[in-house]
């Protein structure tokens, strides 16, 4: 489940990175 | 020469009458509304939908998506998750969407 946290927080980043 | 019929654009327009989803699709594949592709938006869309916990697997997004090609949908996969919109969850065959809006 750390993994499920893990791809959540890097996809959030990744998103956040597209809208800057 | 034949006479093309007016529509010619590249694929034909699907319409999905059983399908209530608000989003509106406009058929064209090279129209984002959002930046995203129609499949792309389809997919995200049933991921959106999908109140599991561990998310929509993969097998049920080809089974809602059968007019679709394997690929295709794969590819749309692939696409959200490098954009962040999804992520997978406990196996790379389910995911779930970032967007909470």
């Amino acid at each position: 489940l750390v993994r499920i946290q893990r791809n959540k927080a890097a996809a959030l980043l990744r998103l956040a990175a597209r809208n800057v | 020469s034949k006479p093309n019929n007016q529509l010619s654009a590249g694929r034909p327009s699907i319409s999905n009458p059983g399908m209530g989803e608000p989003g509106n699709f406009s058929g064209n594949n090279f129209m984002p509304a959002n930046g995203l592709t129609m499949v792309q938006n389809q997919v995200l869309n049933l991921i959106k939908a999908c109140p599991r916990p561990e998310g929509l697997n993969f097998q049920d997004l080809r089974n809602q998506l059968q007019h679709m090609p394997v690929a295709s949908i794969k590819q749309a996969v692939d696409f959200l998750c490098n954009e962040g919109h999804i992520y997978s969850t406990v196996d790379d065959d389910h995911f779930k969407s970032t967007d909470a809006e």
